[in-house]
């Protein structure tokens, strides 16, 4: 996370660390069995990364903590469409992973709300992203052990796709933004998901609830000038995650 | 059929001297043989002692003849006593001697076997009311209620007999109205199955002689004796109907007797019978007797149903369903079963909740209890507020009498420490 703080205890319940063959990336819990991620998350070479090296840590908010007792997972179901081998096609970035045992849920860990299929996503609306990604200090980008969290807005397709068009003018291989994206940020930088937060939530509150509105997926280096972070918008997957945890 | 001719030797151109003739026949049972002579014409002697012709009946000379007769004179003279005895024999024998002063023709007769009428020509037949003859024999019978004795000929004084086992019936007297002949002795036995009581009920005429002595009448020679197992013996006499006797009994023994002297013009009376009476099953807590009688007879039964909420117990086991029946000897097969409340058993556990009670015995009938999840992570499927009821069917039913199976859900996107910043 750039910019972000330090996440207080049980501020982020939801929030899930997966340790992936010694990568580390995101999730978030999604009902007491399963755990919402990002797809390029449970990939390795092009191939679904076994269930037996994915070790999934909830609960607490320091990672020194929290690696004492990982959970198992039972099985991980990528989305049908995802393919992604060259790093370029973040297109239907999404995933969940079922847990071998259930948790119970308290205070350090609590589901976080699905989106009903076409829920607006107003821009502007302020939302909420955290992880244990890179974060951003004076001596350059390191990996926390604090969970971190920044507030960043939604921002209109039309500016995203305006910023990722210009990025893609600079840069080599910028991957492109389709309909199951959305983009946050703010447009001078600063504040942002990064490496490490992938699979993680984007969250927005109604109602006094924290739902799901997006997945951290992509984006042009973090928190940069004139570029957006681009997360997986999970109100367009919503059939697929009740199909999915329905069959299984 | 037994008939024919029998002709002395040479009939009709005439016998010879020294001739001679043995003939016999025997008639079958019921039947007497007869010779009917036709003709006879034989030498005359004194005694007949040269020719003559002698019939036999089982060996008795019956008639001895010679001479010559004339037709008329046989058929009415001779003819009638040429009979054998009923099954008996008769015999015949011709013989002639050395001469005869002119020739004779001889005799011709035809025998035949008829029936022998018992009734009318034996003296000895014995029937003492009714004599009924037929071919080779005869039947007696005996006037209404008289029975013919086991020697098929004496009519003996029919005393109803037998075992009376109907429910209802009539018993009179051996000839009532009529005085019956003296020395009767006769039992009757009103026998009904267990269950029902006998009640004698005496109609019309009630007269059995009774001897007036200083007590009262007494019944000296004649009676009626009601015999009722368990008590003393009851013995009636007079001219006053003893109207209605109810015995209790489902059997009574009737002895009614009488002397060769004296009349008596009988009795008569009709018995009914009445189920035993059972006691009241009596009242029972949370249940009822159904059907409500004022009175419960043999063969009756009663059913119990429990309240709502209730279950038929007997002996500590449940049962479905409870009848019993009022049985012979006045007592309910079944004792009456008892209704104990019913009992919804524990309630199911609740994951990441929990149950507790609001009313009533635990996990009985009627009992309310209300589940809850742990809050805040997880809330009730359906509401907070849903409470359960032990109901009839020994199920939770909730206040919509749905049985659901609660679920407690996850809350989500509600966490308990709230991110904040007072910093502008």
């Amino acid at each position: 996370i750039i910019g972000g703080s330090d996440a207080p205890e049980n501020s982020i319940p939801w929030q899930v660390l997966l340790s992936l063959n010694g990568h580390r990336g995101g999730g978030m819990v999604i009902g007491d069995r399963w755990i919402m991620t990002a797809a390029h998350n449970v990939m390795a070479n092009g191939n679904p990364v076994s269930s037996e090296n994915v070790r999934i840590f909830m609960g607490l908010n320091d990672v020194n903590t929290l690696l004492v007792s990982p959970v198992i997972a039972a099985s991980i179901h990528i989305h049908p469409q995802y393919n992604n081998p060259n790093y370029v096609d973040f297109n239907h970035d999404i995933a969940l992973i079922k847990m071998q045992d259930p948790v119970t849920f308290n205070s350090s860990i609590m589901p976080i709300c699905l989106p009903a299929e076409g829920t607006a996503y107003i821009p502007g609306t302020m939302g909420l992203v955290t992880g244990f990604g890179v974060t951003a200090t004076t001596r350059g980008r390191i990996l926390t052990n604090k969970m971190k969290y920044v507030h960043v807005p939604v921002v209109t397709q039309e500016t995203c796709s305006n910023s990722i068009t210009l990025l893609k003018k600079t840069g080599t291989n910028v991957p492109s933004l389709t309909n199951n994206m959305f983009c946050a940020g703010v447009p001078e930088g600063g504040k942002d998901s990064c490496q490490g937060d992938s699979g993680g939530p984007y969250a927005l509150r109604n109602d006094g609830r924290f739902w799901a509105a997006g997945i951290v997926s992509w984006g042009v280096e973090c928190g940069k000038q004139g570029a957006y972070g681009v997360y997986t918008k999970v109100d367009q997957y919503r059939d697929w995650i009740d199909k999915t945890m329905q069959e299984n | 059929l037994l008939l024919g001719w029998v002709d002395s030797p040479g009939y009709p151109a005439g016998y010879l001297p020294h001739a001679s003739l043995n003939w016999s026949r025997c008639a079958p049972k019921g039947h007497t043989l007869s010779i009917r002579l036709m003709h006879l014409d034989l030498e005359e002697s004194k005694d007949c002692e040269n020719d003559a012709v002698k019939i036999f009946s089982n060996g008795n000379l019956i008639s001895v003849l010679c001479g010559g007769r004339e037709f008329e004179d046989l058929e009415s003279n001779v003819n009638p006593s040429l009979l054998s005895s009923p099954g008996g024999c008769l015999s015949l024998t011709f013989h002639s001697d050395y001469s005869n002063t002119k020739r004779h023709t001889g005799f011709r007769g035809f025998y035949t076997d008829q029936d022998f009428d018992e009734c009318n020509d034996d003296p000895d037949n014995a029937c003492t009311h009714f004599c009924h003859n037929h071919i080779g024999g005869y039947r007696c019978s005996c006037r209404h209620g008289y029975y013919l004795d086991g020697d098929n000929h004496t009519c003996t004084v029919s005393c109803g007999g037998g075992i009376f086992d109907e429910l209802e019936g009539h018993l009179f007297s051996p000839g009532y109205p009529t005085p019956p002949p003296h020395a009767v002795s006769c039992q009757y036995i009103i026998s009904v199955e267990p269950g029902f009581t006998v009640a004698l009920n005496f109609t019309d005429i009630f007269h059995i002689e009774s001897v007036q002595t200083e007590q009262g009448p007494n019944c000296l020679h004649h009676w009626l004796q009601v015999t009722i197992p368990d008590r003393e013996p009851m013995k009636l006499c007079g001219e006053k109907s003893p109207d209605l006797i109810v015995t209790d009994s489902n059997t009574i023994r009737l002895d009614y007797h009488t002397d060769d002297e004296g009349l008596s013009k009988g009795w008569s009376l009709d018995y009914s019978t009445h189920r035993v009476k059972c006691p009241f099953p009596g009242n029972l807590a949370n249940g009822r007797v159904t059907p409500i009688l004022t009175e419960y007879f043999y063969r009756d039964y009663i059913f119990v149903r429990c309240d709502q909420g209730y279950k038929l117990m007997m002996d500590g086991e449940e049962v479905e369903g409870f009848s019993t029946m009022c049985q012979s000897n006045a007592q309910w097969h079944l004792p009456l079963p008892e209704c104990h409340i019913l009992d919804c058993g524990e309630p199911e556990s609740l994951l990441n909740g929990g149950v507790t009670f609001l009313s009533g015995l635990q996990n009985q009938y009627l009992s309310v209890i209300q589940y809850h999840c742990n809050e805040p992570f997880y809330s009730l499927l359906g509401g907070a507020n849903v409470v359960y009821t032990c109901e009839a069917d020994r199920r939770w039913r909730s206040n919509s009498s749905i049985v659901v199976r609660p679920t407690c859900i996850p809350v989500c996107g509600q966490p308990t420490t709230l991110l904040s910043s007072y910093q502008r």
